[in-house]
């Protein structure tokens, strides 16, 4: 399974649509400081399904919308949407590529399809629960966070070995 | 249960030992267990000597050193428990040169079962990549994507 | 003592503003009281604002941006407050180039009262400094100090 | 005032005697990971009186003391110098030039001397303090620690307004 495309729009400074493509192999994001490459990780992350606003560097759910900069009004709402390739069906279903979107509004509602059909988010968690991509998986390394790896405390560490296993 | 995670535990343990040495191109390390006699609910400890050097303590290590180890455990991880795709931000910034190019080596490698997505300054890691997008904002607060060759990305970011 | 506090406040918050209109290169940044009735409890807040951005959460700035803004605090500290020397241990490891350019620029300026000691990787700074030694360990395990120059630097140390 | 040297013997992996001359300026010290650029900063808070070993990223003062290599024994105590010129007499005392010395055994034995004349830790910490160089202060901005000028409570960020006040 691969990561064939991220569709974001409204999402913190995203916002136009935007659009990335991508391959298996190494893709590298490079940019000033500020432009919004991290701000892609965290639309990643959202749209697994992420649910504490802290690992998104916010305060409330809001901030995730686009908020206007000095020239463009705030959005109303923002969304996410991830294609993978699943032709091995490392998902447990039976699609050989998967969509997985997820929209908020400002006023609180959100949203969530899993190839057009709309789900709850609960759907989404599970859809992910053992391919390692799942809440405690190391998949997303943040900034500043690759040496929490060696700081966590020794009971910390064990999520990996467990939820592996 | 317990026998899955002794399991798990041995062979992320092996890994991160080789991955350890690998990186630092020598020395060792070790994942020890803090209460061996419980399984279900120890911790885990993370022993690291640089090739040459005295075991010590992980907080002498220096800042590249420990963000070196904590990868060599991160390839562990990946290595024994793969997951399908892995996003990398700004991993290596402690890293000297010479360690980012280890760093991106060992990706090159791992990369063969997993896709890796990195936000990256590094000239070392940009190297390595297969294909590399631009974040920029021409309009001030808006983001904008391009993609990015790496010819490009030497006028702006040798870093 | 109430008075002296809020002097002092005062003149950082405002050399504050200033440092970081110029290492932003625009806008605004503030000190904010958290409980003004009373000087001798009160903690501070800052605020932030990058050109062109929104006003938000400090936590929504990116890396660079956030150790830009505490380098600005800093340096607005060490002009109200001077002090005889400093040491920096790779406080611009965050930052692009551009940004590594003003930061070294700030500290040349301010280099003029301030004995500076900077612990770096970046060739930005390296180019401002007076004077630059190198630390290796060509014994493993036993650090050793060369005075070097710049043009040595390039081969081991471009970041 | 300004640092004219700092002497280190057997301070974390400066087993040998080393000496770093210095100029008013700004002056870079460069080098790959774990060489010991930080280790100089340390020395620098250690001879200046820093009585945390967490500050020094220690778990015991003795932590601080060259523990050998593969290659080389351990020593049995490391001792710090720095160099001051004083001749605007910015340290409360008669010299042109201070001289502060910091020795550790150990047996858990320590030594101060100020102009080669032995004293407490006391004596050197109210040398400095009233030059911008005492405990609280933004002299010494440790690795990985710019960030947290912004992230402590406002309450922690009193320090410098009160201390300097
Ligand atoms: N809801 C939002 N609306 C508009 N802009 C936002 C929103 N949330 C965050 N931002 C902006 O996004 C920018 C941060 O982007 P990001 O963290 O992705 O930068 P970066 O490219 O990773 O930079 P660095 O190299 O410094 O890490 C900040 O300037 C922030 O103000
Ligand atoms: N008491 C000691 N005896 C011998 N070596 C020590 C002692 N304390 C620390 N060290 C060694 O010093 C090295 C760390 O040095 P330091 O933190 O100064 O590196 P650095 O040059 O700042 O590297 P980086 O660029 O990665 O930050 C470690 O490898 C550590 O093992
Ligand atoms: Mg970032
Ligand atoms: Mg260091």
């Amino acid at each position: 399974m691969y990561l064939k495309q991220i569709d974001i729009l409204g999402f913190k400074s995203f916002a136009d649509k935007t659009q990335l493509v991508l391959s298996p192999g190494i893709t590298a994001i490079v940019g000033p400081n500020g432009s919004g490459k991290s701000n892609i990780a965290d639309a990643l992350r959202w749209v697994l399904g992420e649910q504490s606003v802290r690992n998104l560097r916010g305060s409330k759910m809001e901030d995730v919308i686009f908020a206007g900069s000095e020239l463009r009004k705030a959005t109303n709402f923002c969304e996410v949407s991830i294609t993978l390739d699943n032709t091995d069906h490392h998902l447990p279903v039976a699609f050989e590529e998967v969509t997985i979107t997820r929209r908020a509004f400002r006023s609180g509602e959100s949203e969530y399809w899993i190839n057009r059909q709309p789900c709850r988010l609960k759907d989404i968690h599970e859809l992910f629960m053992d391919t390692g991509l799942g809440r405690e998986a190391y998949s997303i390394i943040g900034q500043g966070k690759i040496e929490e790896m060696l700081s966590t405390r020794p009971e910390d560490r064990r999520g990996p070995f467990e939820d592996a296993a | 249960m317990a026998a899955r995670f002794m399991e798990t535990f041995q062979q992320i343990r092996v890994e991160f030992g080789k991955a350890f040495h690998s990186l630092f191109q020598g020395g060792e390390a070790d994942l020890v267990l803090t209460n061996p006699a419980d399984p279900l609910t120890t911790g885990i400890e993370v022993v690291a000597k640089p090739p040459g050097k005295k075991l010590q303590n992980l907080n002498l290590l220096s800042g590249g050193e420990r963000a070196l180890t904590a990868m060599a455990l991160l390839f562990a991880i990946l290595r024994v428990r793969p997951v399908p795709f892995c996003v990398l931000d700004e991993v290596e910034a402690a890293l000297d040169e010479a360690n980012v190019a280890r760093f991106a080596h060992e990706l090159r490698v791992l990369a063969a079962d997993t896709q890796f997505i990195v936000i990256t300054h590094r000239r070392g890691t940009m190297e390595e990549a297969d294909a590399l997008y631009g974040v920029t904002m021409p309009e001030r607060g808006v983001s904008s994507l391009v993609s990015v060759r790496l010819s490009d990305e030497m006028d702006y970011e040798t870093a």
